[in-house]
């Protein structure tokens, strides 16, 4: 499902060079639901703007649902990550100036579907009633706090159902019960098929995958396989 | 030291209210190390701005050292928040155009004390090294990863020496131990005498602090007094 293999990731700022990742190899199957973790810098947003599509290594390779991202041209990248990927970035990165509705169907509005487009309102809606933001879907983000905003995030990321769903610190700015009514949507979205990758700093959300992956210094370190049904 | 009575904030939004903070009542004495837990939505961020002198509340009041803060102007309660007030916010808040270096200058840059300006650049520098990052002085924000991007804030909060530090979510996008390298850090300060509050989600953050008073719906729920040196 997901591969990389010897995957590198520099980035250059004048004549000074940041080896963010420097040869990841790792293979994530189908349903799986793995987190990744790591100290700061450590290369876990750059590993996962790769496998999402978003970015393009330096070196290496990269396999979605077995293409090679690399042979991808920008069209067929956007479809892509449009169609199979749900991304949760770490920073939102959501439009200030719309609503919280707005920002969750935007995805489906990319979509060549015309059925999409009929049922995208309601979907959005759904889809906000779930992280339990109901009554929040006119707020534009700064009249949001740090967890609903973040919770916008996973809205859109989960709207258009996803194969894949990759969540860079999810319950980052969630409080310990509504981290886990987050961990509990992403759990039953694994049970029905769907592979599920998380990065977090915390190990009582990691403790609800069955895999994690340790990250330092741009390399994998090493992972525990966890005893989770 | 830091006083609310019956502390209101509403924000309008056309025909809807939100009831952000519904009448919050506490006191911090000089020195305590405080923490704030609570749901995403409970008003943590919004009390945190009205103490941090950031925002005016619709009723009640707010007292910082002595002074009734709805009683200064516009230019006092700028001096007391460039002086006595180091603030963390939650989204960071850095100048996007401005390498890590500059953003951490800033607040020195509004001194009126003319010493401070032949240290500034020093000063700067030595607080960048405090959180680790001597060797990311010259990213800008959008190069720099998310718990980078945190330690910037945090280097910035304390570079001006407050006798107050505000950090609300400070060890959000941090893995464990640097997480505990930055308590130790906020430890030392306030050994030092000064008065710390930090609004965090994660109870091993928070077991590092005295005194952890819990939010729900706007309003104070209860406290827990923690047997820590
Ligand atoms: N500018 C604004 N306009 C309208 N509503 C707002 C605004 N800012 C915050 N709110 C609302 O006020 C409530 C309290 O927000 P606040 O940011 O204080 O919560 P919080 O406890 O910090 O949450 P979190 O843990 O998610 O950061 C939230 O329900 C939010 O939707
Ligand atoms: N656009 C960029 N230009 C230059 N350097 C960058 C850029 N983006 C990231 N970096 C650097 O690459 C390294 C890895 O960044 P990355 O964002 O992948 O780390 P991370 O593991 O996600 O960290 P965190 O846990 O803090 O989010 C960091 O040291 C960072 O300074
Ligand atoms: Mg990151
Ligand atoms: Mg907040």
């Amino acid at each position: 499902m997901i591969e990389t293999t010897d995957l590198c990731k520099e980035y250059r700022m004048g004549n000074v060079t940041v080896e963010a990742l420097r040869g990841v190899t790792l293979s994530i199957e189908a349903g799986e639901f793995v987190a990744i973790m790591g100290p700061s810098g450590s290369g876990k947003s750059t590993l996962m703007h790769l496998i999402g599509c978003l970015d393009r290594p330096t070196s290496g390779e990269c396999t979605i649902e077995g293409v090679e991202v690399s042979k991808l041209d920008e069209y067929q990248l956007a479809h892509l990550r449009n169609k199979r990927i749900g991304f949760v970035f770490q920073s939102y990165n959501l439009l200030a100036r719309a609503t919280a509705l707005r920002n969750v169907e935007l995805p489906i509005m990319y979509s060549r579907d015309a059925k999409d487009h009929h049922s995208r309102r309601e979907r959005a809606r759904q889809a906000l009633e779930a992280v339990g933001l109901a009554d929040r879907v006119d707020h534009r983000p700064t009249e949001l706090s740090g967890g609903e905003q973040q919770r916008i995030a996973i809205a859109r990321a989960l709207v258009n159902n996803p194969d894949i769903i990759l969540g860079d610190e999810p319950t980052g700015n969630l409080a310990t019960e509504q981290g886990e009514e987050i961990m509990a949507i992403l759990q039953q979205l694994n049970k029905d098929g769907r592979t599920v990758v998380i990065v977090t700093h915390e190990a009582d959300i990691a403790k609800h995958t069955r895999r994690i992956i340790y990250f330092r210094d741009g390399l994998v370190e090493g992972e525990d396989i966890l005893d989770n049904p």
